[in-house]
């Protein structure tokens, strides 16, 4: 498919038909549209080094370098359309695959990530991102929430009550994303709404990233004396799966979606099944 | 009898900060983990016992724990089932139902007996060598009213036919 893209009455959303990756988000019902890549990389876990023995652990996040790798350049995509669902599936990896969907009446775009085992036979420890990139100009901001409830400001590198000389440019910026992380400019607003707590950053600026899985090889020498390496069901690493809905709006509209969207991620309704025709309820 | 004070102890003992941020070691993770999953089942007693009461019967209710990597035994084998959905949100919601089945077409019909489209997807997305059999995945947009209930009666149309499932594209 020359230009493979997913669609409802709310959203068009392109993809490279080359590498496989996100590209584009259009607001269709606002007439406006956002080139948003998006991708899976890891940040290599740091075991310590001459200058400073801390190790990334389960208490610290330490990359040792700033840069992160790419899980894949291309992935392999498959499209499926019908009048439930449109949906693309990406293949990163035998470890890290995500399918992302549009649904009817839905104004966001979810992305269904399922990450591990993550491979550490290369003896090195793996902190996986999901990054967006956009060219919003953020001028370094952006907005990370406190247990779904007050949204902070971010500004990288700084912090309000104290004069900060950073010395940890990726994980000192990090910080706890409880349901959401936005970046912004004057007029258009990206919200990423998270399934749980993940750590969340924007290290470039027209980006953001969300830490959805890790798996380390080194004890971080504050106290709990051995990795994070979680074995999962079958002792080959731990499988992680989560979402996270995208939304794309005007700056002004943006709290409206993400409001309730966020409340229905953390209590979503409650599926009991029932042989036959089951119980008739009352309502109360 | 269902008691919901399971689930509180297990809460209340994760409020520990190893809990709240993964710093315990492994084994007390995992001993976390099994607190809160048996407070989870002590709870699944409680909410299928209101709903018998609610509903005046004393058929059995089941609960799919791993329908996010679609597992679902009894969606599976079960030929004529209902959906209940609870919405504990203080507004109406529209909700995918995403259930592991093992026939091709289903009949869906939503609490006034309107039919409602629904689809049976190919190759649900489980984990690579998951557990699970069923070849397909049902899909339909539910609903349910603000702090209420709305029960959805699937019932099976066509016995399963062997899937060709669409390859992934080489490379």
């Amino acid at each position: 498919d020359p230009e493979p893209q997913i669609q409802n009455e709310y959203l068009r959303v392109l993809f490279d038909p080359t590498t496989g990756h996100l590209c584009e988000i259009q607001n269709l019902v606002k007439g406006f549209s956002l080139p948003v890549f998006q991708s899976f990389y890891w940040y290599n876990a740091s075991a310590g080094d001459p200058l400073n023995p801390q190790a990334s652990g389960a208490y610290i996040f330490r990359p040792n370098t700033s840069t992160p790798f790419p899980v894949a350049k291309r992935v392999a995509t498959r499209l499926l359309k019908s009048a439930l669902v449109q949906e693309l599936h990406q293949n990163f990896s035998a470890w890290c695959s995500q399918v992302l969907r549009l649904r009817p009446g839905q104004p966001y775009l979810e992305l269904e990530w399922t990450v591990g085992p993550i491979p550490v036979s290369d003896g090195l420890g793996k902190e996986i991102i999901s990054r967006f990139e956009t060219p919003l100009r953020t001028a370094g901001r952006f907005y990370t929430d406190s247990n779904g409830r007050q949204v902070l400001e971010r500004r990288r590198d700084y912090r309000p009550t104290w004069n900060l000389s950073q010395s940890e440019p990726v994980a000192g910026n990090y910080y706890p994303v409880n349901t959401r992380i936005f970046i912004k400019d004057q007029k258009v607003q990206l919200t990423v709404l998270t399934d749980r707590s993940q750590g969340g950053s924007s290290i470039l600026d027209g980006s953001l990233e969300l830490m959805v899985h890790r798996r380390l090889l080194n004890d971080d020498n504050r106290g709990v004396g051995e990795p994070l390496d979680e074995p999962g069901d079958d002792g080959r690493g731990l499988v992680v799966r989560g979402r996270h809905l995208v939304l794309l709006d005007t700056v002004a509209a943006a709290a409206d979606q993400h409001r309730p969207r966020a409340q229905e991620m953390v209590t979503p309704p409650y599926v009991v099944l029932a042989p036959g025709p089951g119980p008739q309820l009352r309502q109360g | 009898s269902g008691d919901s004070s399971v689930l509180r102890e297990a809460v209340a003992v994760a409020q520990h900060h190893d809990a709240v941020s993964g710093t315990e070691r492994q084994h007390v993770a995992n001993d976390y983990a099994r607190q809160l999953a048996k407070g989870w089942d002590s709870c699944q007693v409680l909410v299928a016992n209101a709903l018998s009461l609610l509903g005046g019967t004393k058929d059995p209710l089941v609960f799919c724990n791993a329908l996010n990597i679609s597992v679902c035994p009894f969606s599976e084998t079960t030929a004529h089932f209902s959906v209940i959905l609870y919405n504990p949100l203080a507004w109406g919601v529209t909700w995918p139902v995403r259930l592991p089945v093992s026939g091709t077409s289903y009949a869906v019909s939503d609490p006034q007996g309107q039919a409602v489209a629904s689809q049976v997807s190919p190759d649900p997305p489980r984990l690579r060598g998951g557990a699970g059999g069923a070849p397909g995945e049902l899909l339909f947009q539910a609903w349910a009213p603000p702090l209420g209930f709305s029960t959805f009666e699937v019932k099976q149309l066509s016995p399963g036919d062997p899937w060709e499932l669409p390859k992934w594209p080489s490379g």
